[in-house]
């Protein structure tokens, strides 16, 4: 089982992520 | 050649890394100059992953006894949460403004710093598993280096009653490891060290038992000797290799080259 600070690391990849998306989305439109 | 060395690190971040990157490349080219929408909700949710991310990062440090990991993983945080200030920050000038230059830069400084802050928190936290896996590696050599003082059959059996839970491990935890690195040279390297050790140990314990006998019957003492001693070397030498492995990243061989 990983380690719960990793399995947080991960949230916050994600929602880094889906943030990136967002803003990049706008900046290709 | 991997930038990230093991295949969680690599997991969790590539995918996130690819994203920041081109995210920079596109406000370099100045691509990025229509309105941006509204980020509260996204913004939001990496605030709230942050929180958690800081909030388990002190507990881990707190019950920690790695010194090291408490020194390294405290800046790391503080880089992630300060980052995320900066989110904070741009989603509320754009509100007010959805072309603001100045967003634009913190948004690009906060999510590269979230990057940047969960990648040297997540090296840390590796770099200190990887300190226990060393200390069970010691644990063993300090084992093989009370192989001298076994003399007695029954002083014998104790010392491999001793050594196989801690040889066992090692094994257990080095092998493991092996699958975690993303390096296939690392790779190699731990599994042939670790395969010499394994082959070796029979060898040192009937050396020893050829050692013990030839004490009590005073016959080829000084080859039993001999022969114990360069099995023991050589299991130190693989094992010092397997440590040496071990702390290895991708980036010191870029160094090197």
């Amino acid at each position: 089982d990983a380690h719960e600070m990793v399995k947080q690391a991960k949230h916050l990849a994600q929602a880094t992520s889906l943030l990136v998306t967002a803003i990049r989305g706008q900046a290709e439109q | 050649m991997p930038v990230f060395h093991t295949k969680t690190i690599e997991s969790i971040l590539e995918p996130v890394a690819q994203q920041v990157s081109r995210l920079v490349i596109l406000h370099e080219e100045a691509e990025d100059g229509n309105a941006m929408p509204d980020l509260a909700v996204p913004v939001r949710a990496v605030k709230a992953a942050v929180d958690n991310l800081v909030r388990v990062g002190y507990e881990t440090v707190n019950s920690s006894d790695d010194q090291i990991l408490k020194q390294d993983m405290p800046p790391a945080l503080t880089r992630v949460e300060e980052s995320s200030l900066l989110l904070l920050d741009a989603s509320d000038l754009l509100r007010a403004d959805p072309y603001s230059g100045p967003a634009r830069k913190k948004l690009i400084e906060g999510s590269r710093g979230i990057l940047q802050g969960t990648s040297a928190l997540l090296l840390a936290f590796d770099e200190s598993e990887v300190r226990k896996i060393v200390r069970v590696c010691k644990n063993v050599l300090e084992y093989l280096a009370i192989t001298e003082v076994v003399d007695r059959m029954e002083d014998l059996v104790t010392f491999v009653k001793n050594l196989s839970p801690v040889l066992t491990r090692m094994t257990k935890n080095v092998d493991a490891r092996e699958k975690e690195l993303t390096h296939q040279v690392h790779r190699d390297m731990l599994l042939r060290s670790l395969e010499q050790v394994k082959n070796l140990t029979p060898v040192l314990i009937s050396g020893i038992k050829i050692f013990i006998t030839a004490k009590q019957s005073g016959q080829g003492l000084v080859e039993a000797q001999n022969n114990r001693d360069y099995t023991v070397r050589k299991m130190s030498d693989e094992i010092h290799e397997i440590i040496r492995v071990l702390q290895l990243t991708t980036y010191d061989e870029e160094e090197w080259d």
